[in-house]
């Protein structure tokens, strides 16, 4: 089930927003033990000012898409706005039966959003 | 084998050959994996972060449990059950031979396997007194080769757990397609032989494609 995006634009600043990924309904529920889906999340929101400009917690920072979002506001042609894209990921592991039978525990990395930010 | 394209590639990321056919039959999960998987699994540890201390962040690539890198753990049933005589004839006096089975075909030549142990299972505790696990590699129709692990067992009541990488298995090698091992159990004292009700090899790899190379132990 995902967190349904305002209007064809994604509303709001850019961030996490809530995905939750359904083994049952990618058809992988036959072979997979656990868990029975995850909270993936996805990215979504505007990178226009001062979105741009949240850094991951800490104090605002000049860099590569603030300049972009600052040129999008100042000349919108020129480029586009930097994109709402993940900025920390997390690993899930999957227990699931390989062909041979084996009871095979697997470690995911990159398959979380912990956290978004604009690039 | 699926059809070369975004399906093949969706499987190799998964680390499979072909598109899982589903859940075997009467193979129940072992509680090893339950409890490994629960202590891995970080939403698993939100829910209950009773079972991961506060701060304790999993080092990825690394089984806490069994203190090796790794990023696939996999048990692995003894394939020789099935055609395993009850109890295989044994020259009078001795105890009978196991040949037991395992079938790695699924692990990739680029795993480094860390860990190999060996879990047996007997059907009955057995009498006092210690027993003597000798361990040897068995090659297709011929008899058991030089024995390479040789391990006193006190009592057959719980599993008897025999750790084969170093020994039955050469650290640095790949993993073999499949695992032929020749298993003895000698009493140390005249004593019933014991019957072999389980054989289960718990394999710990790290692939390097995924992961870090094999992080050298901590002094």
């Amino acid at each position: 089930e995902a967190e349904p995006a305002v209007g064809s634009v994604p509303g709001g600043a850019c961030r996490a927003r809530r995905l939750y990924v359904s083994f049952r309904e990618v058809g992988w529920h036959r072979w997979v033990i656990a868990p029975r889906g995850f909270l993936a999340n996805y990215c979504q929101g505007q990178c226009a000012l001062p979105a741009a400009l949240s850094g991951s917690g800490g104090p605002p920072a000049l860099n590569h898409a603030v300049l972009r979002a600052l040129m999008h506001a100042a000349a919108p042609g020129a480029a586009g706005l930097p994109c709402c894209v993940p900025a920390r990921l997390s690993p899930i592991s999957v227990l699931f039966f390989d062909n041979s039978d084996n009871v095979v525990l697997r470690h995911y990395e990159d398959m979380v959003v912990d956290e978004c930010g604009c690039r | 084998p699926a059809s070369p394209g975004p399906a093949a590639a969706l499987l190799q990321a998964l680390g499979l050959r072909e598109a899982p056919r589903g859940a075997p039959t009467l193979r129940p999960v072992p509680p090893v994996m339950w409890h490994l998987f629960r202590r891995r699994d970080p939403q698993e540890a939100r829910v209950s972060p009773r079972r991961t201390p506060p701060g304790a962040a999993l080092r990825p690539c690394h089984v806490e449990e069994l203190g090796v890198a790794g990023n696939i753990v996999r048990h692995v049933l003894d394939r020789g059950a099935s055609s395993r005589p009850p109890q295989p004839a044994s020259a009078a006096g001795q105890c009978p031979e196991w040949t037991v089975v395992f079938d790695l075909s699924a692990v990739e030549a680029a795993e480094r396997p860390s860990r190999a142990r060996l879990e047996l299972r007997f059907a009955a505790a057995g009498p006092a007194g210690g027993w003597e696990l000798s361990v040897a590699r068995a090659a297709e129709g011929a008899g058991p080769g030089p024995v390479l692990l040789r391990q006193a067992v006190p009592a057959l009541g719980t599993p008897v757990r025999a750790e084969l990488l170093g020994t039955a298995w050469a650290r640095n090698a790949s993993a073999p397609r499949s695992l032929r091992l020749s298993l003895a159990l000698r009493p140390q004292v005249p004593a019933t032989c014991a019957r072999l009700a389980e054989a289960s090899l718990l394999l710990v790899t790290l692939d390097p494609r995924l992961c870090h190379p094999l992080a050298r132990p901590r002094r």
